[in-house]
């Protein structure tokens, strides 16, 4: 554990948690898009199935078992408590050139031929572009609601330091693993036209619209 | 060095 690590996780658990707020809010998942979360359940619940056969800290364990529940938790919110205001018309982005891609590319390029190897991998190519879907709606609409704009940047910049955490960890621990490094600069990338709007008009205190 | 099966990261 480093501190960028930490601070990842913890504008992770930020995101997840003030997406859950916004929604329990407004009472309205408007202009969050449904398909990203459910693609984000896929990615948790693939890769933490070790919850069942590793043991790493209390930490890792009790950070997944918030992960998982905060995402179905959402998806419970998003398709049936507040399912009227699920804005899916502009919800389009097909998830089957997602998923499809992801899933072969795990079996092409992965550590270890196991079941649970092949999951974990695809869980970490499947995440590194889960938030096409969000991205798409919010292009679609042209605009985003504030708190939405908060969540995009606090998931966004888990990933970018996570890559610091990498850096970190490669010269004092010497440890390298170049598909999640790789996964997570396409992630990372994929964030920065939003992360350039963010700085430039959330922060100002505008609302977050596409020109 | 490659550090599978170690997954201690989110």
């Amino acid at each position: 554990m480093n501190i960028f690590r930490l601070c990842g996780d913890l504008s992770h658990l930020l995101a997840i948690l003030l997406l859950l707020f916004k929604i329990w809010k407004t009472r309205s998942c408007a202009g969050i898009s449904g398909k990203t979360q459910l693609l984000f359940t896929i990615v948790y619940t693939a890769r933490y199935l070790d919850l069942f056969t590793s043991f790493v800290s209390v930490y890792n364990s009790v950070m997944k078992i918030v992960f998982l529940t905060a995402s179905y938790g959402t998806l419970y919110l998003m398709f049936y408590k507040f399912k009227p205001t699920y804005d899916h018309n502009h919800d389009s982005f097909r998830i089957l050139y997602l998923i499809v891609p992801a899933l072969v590319l795990s079996f092409i390029i992965v550590h270890v031929y196991t079941v649970m190897e092949i999951l974990w991998t695809f869980s970490i190519y499947l995440e590194a572009v889960a938030i096409m879907p969000q991205l798409f709606m919010v292009s679609r609409t042209g605009e985003a609601e504030t708190i939405t704009s908060h969540y995009l940047f606090a998931l966004g910049s888990y990933r970018a330091l996570y890559i610091l955490n990498w850096i970190y960890r490669y010269y004092t621990e010497d440890f390298l693993d170049w598909i999640t490094i790789m996964a997570g600069i396409v992630q990372t990338i994929l964030y920065c036209d939003f992360f350039y709007l963010y700085i430039t008009k959330v922060l100002k205190g505008k609302r977050l619209s596409l020109p | 060095t490659l550090v599978y099966p170690d997954k201690d990261e989110l």
